[in-house]
């Protein structure tokens, strides 16, 4: 099932680029 | 692209809907700040720190054409248009509002889209240095992306040396929209 979190924008942001980051180690 | 919702949708989906199209938006952010020449030969520590701290920043750069200051609306790229009013339903008032304001102070300085861009650039680069490890290379490569800023546009309008100053005005205008609304707006995310 889905899971649904709210968070900040900031945090949005910065959980994305952690991802993108994260991926291109 | 970001469709807003028709009243059929509540705003919870709305809202997820308005997530989901920033998810694309940021990542190609992150892509805009690889092209910068010197930014990826920071420390990668220093680019997520500038990253993260930038990004809503640049995205306002970037979202300033969707906006037309005089009809008061915002059109998404998938070319629906949508009045102030109707988004204010969605609680983004204030900060549509600073949007609208912010929006119309860079239109009137008329920028080329390559100034456009390195000016984003230096707007990436400027951003909040808590958490920076290596300053002084932070600090070197925006003062050559303003250089390179300031050389295009007096060589582009020798005779108007107010016009680079002004754009530099725009930076605090952005750390305040940053400030205001970052960690205010709300995101779903959907794991």
């Amino acid at each position: 099932p889905k899971t649904h979190r709210v968070m900040t924008l900031a945090d949005h942001i910065s959980h994305i680029i952690t991802q993108d980051f994260a991926r291109n180690q | 692209a970001c469709p807003v919702a028709p009243s059929s949708r509540s705003s919870q989906e709305v809202w997820e809907s308005f997530s989901q199209c920033f998810t694309p938006a940021v990542k190609e952010v992150v892509e805009f700040a690889k092209s910068i020449p010197g930014f990826q030969s920071l420390e990668q520590h220093d680019q997520v720190m500038l990253l993260k701290s930038g990004t809503f920043q640049v995205l306002m750069v970037r979202f300033c054409s969707l906006f037309d200051p005089k009809e008061r609306t915002v059109t998404f790229l998938n070319g629906q248009t949508y009045s102030l009013a109707s988004l204010r339903a969605l609680g983004m008032g204030c900060l549509l509002d600073a949007m609208f304001d912010f929006s119309e102070k860079l239109g009137q300085l008329g920028l080329e889209p390559d100034e456009m861009a390195l000016f984003m650039a230096v707007v990436l680069v400027s951003a909040d240095r808590s958490g920076i490890v290596e300053v002084a290379a932070v600090e070197q490569l925006q003062e050559n992306l303003i250089k390179a800023l300031r050389s295009l546009m007096s060589h582009r309008r020798p005779d108007d040396s107010t016009l680079f100053p002004k754009l530099l005005l725009r930076l605090p205008d952005l750390r305040t929209l940053n400030i205001q609304h970052s960690d205010k707006l709300l995101a779903f995310r959907i794991d």
